[in-house]
């Protein structure tokens, strides 16, 4: 389509060459409010991307769901350089298997942008679950080579919520539709935020099992928390940054990374 | 670091216009996280659990893998853990190391509806700490298959 040529990406400032197209830019998902969502598709390297699946990337936060982190840092082709001034390969970019779409949502994060300054103010799982999917719909007519392709969606840490918030939104638009074209096969996450309670209680353990933190913060946190609660106590959140106390200078992230100055 | 270059790279005017971004003139720099997004996330808008959702998906058929860098300590394999086991699914295949090369990649377990891997000496990112790791979980997960059991 025309829209789709006006996509294209002839080369990026500092990259070097590659033998795939890319694509970037704007669908707007909300036309009132002009909520515009920024995507960049790194298609396939291999020999036939047209027989290569679809995969969505979306990161975490919530409000990092930028290409730095997915296309950027780990599973896009190009790595950027220490200066900021050059692009080189990443070896194992998952592009040699898929095609790479990475989406920054919801707007406010990376290049996405609203008209409607209380669009900020009202950004939560619900909004950006439908405005992901009206932009995969308005997307795929741009892009109508990758109607009823293998469709996968991949994302880590906040985004277990919003990764099967997107698919079960799919799953329901398919239902309702005769001829649906998002062919919605399934999804991976990664490190994902699944259920509050679990969640904390398994980082606990996990800071003391792996000797981060000592016994007596550790039965502090459980004597003083109720992960249950709506909202968690002063006194448990008080428990919870004295332990913090005990992980000295290290990067929470990795645990055996020396931390970026 | 990696975080930091990016920040450099995507606010550079030409690396803009390569990208048909920004052609609006946003009032803000680009950078990798928003604050203002998470500070001012509707939290009320956010469920404690996901579990359901993720039953809902299993009972659709759609394949559903779950996996965890062991060295993270924010959303640690132990959490994953802890709240999958509340799904209480069945198991199809017992727990096993899997292979990256010659070295083991994590180990994993297939329940019924769901895979469950672990990716050895990975953070938060997996793909960023475990590059090659992360490639032969994509392949697996891919073509639906489980992961390898020797090299």
């Amino acid at each position: 389509t025309k829209e789709q040529e006006e996509d294209r990406i002839k080369a990026l400032p500092g990259q070097p060459k590659v033998g795939f197209s890319q694509f970037s830019g704007y669908v707007t998902v909300n036309e009132s409010h002009g909520r515009s969502l920024f995507y960049w598709l790194t298609e396939s390297s291999s020999h036939s991307p047209h027989t290569k699946p679809l995969l969505l990337w979306l990161n975490g936060g919530p409000g990092c769901s930028s290409i730095a982190y997915g296309a950027s840092e780990e599973i896009g082709p190009f790595r950027i350089s220490k200066t900021g001034y050059n692009l080189y390969l990443n070896n194992f970019s998952w592009n040699t298997e898929v095609n790479l779409l990475f989406l920054e949502s919801p707007v406010g994060v990376g290049f996405s942008y609203t008209n409607t300054s209380s669009d900020f103010e009202e950004s939560g799982d619900e909004r950006t679950a439908q405005d992901n999917l009206i932009f995969l719909i308005s997307w795929m007519s741009r892009f109508p080579q990758y109607q009823y392709r293998d469709f996968y969606i991949v994302g880590e840490s906040y985004a277990g919520h919003y990764v099967p918030q997107l698919a079960k939104k799919i799953h329901e638009y398919n239902k309702d539709c005769k001829n649906p074209v998002i062919n919605l096969k399934g999804f991976m996450v990664g490190n994902p935020e699944m259920d509050k309670n679990n969640d904390k209680i398994g980082t606990i353990t996990y800071w003391w099992s792996h000797a981060m933190i000592s016994d007596a913060s550790y039965n502090s946190i459980l004597e003083k928390c109720d992960f249950t609660a709506e909202r968690f106590s002063k006194e448990c959140n008080s428990a919870i940054y004295d332990a913090a106390a005990d992980f000295g200078d290290i990067d929470q992230y990795s645990i055996y990374t020396p931390k970026c100055v | 670091c990696t975080e930091n270059y990016a920040e450099i790279y995507y606010n550079r005017p030409e690396v803009q216009r390569a990208m048909h971004a920004n052609h609006t003139v946003i009032p803000y720099k680009w950078t990798a996280c928003s604050d203002s997004v998470f500070d001012n996330w509707n939290w009320r808008d956010s469920d404690n659990s996901m579990l359901p959702i993720y039953k809902e998906l299993i009972a659709a058929g759609l394949r559903i893998w779950v996996y965890s860098g062991d060295t993270d300590s924010v959303i640690p394999v132990t959490a994953t853990r802890f709240s999958l086991s509340k799904l209480n699914l069945t198991v199809k295949t017992r727990w096993y190391p899997w292979y990256s090369g010659n070295q083991v990649g994590g180990r994993t377990e297939v329940y019924e509806g769901l895979t469950f891997v672990t990716v050895r000496g990975a953070g938060h990112e997996v793909p960023f700490f475990q590059p090659q790791s992360a490639l032969i979980l994509l392949r697996s997960f891919l073509a639906g298959k489980e992961l390898p059991r020797s090299y």
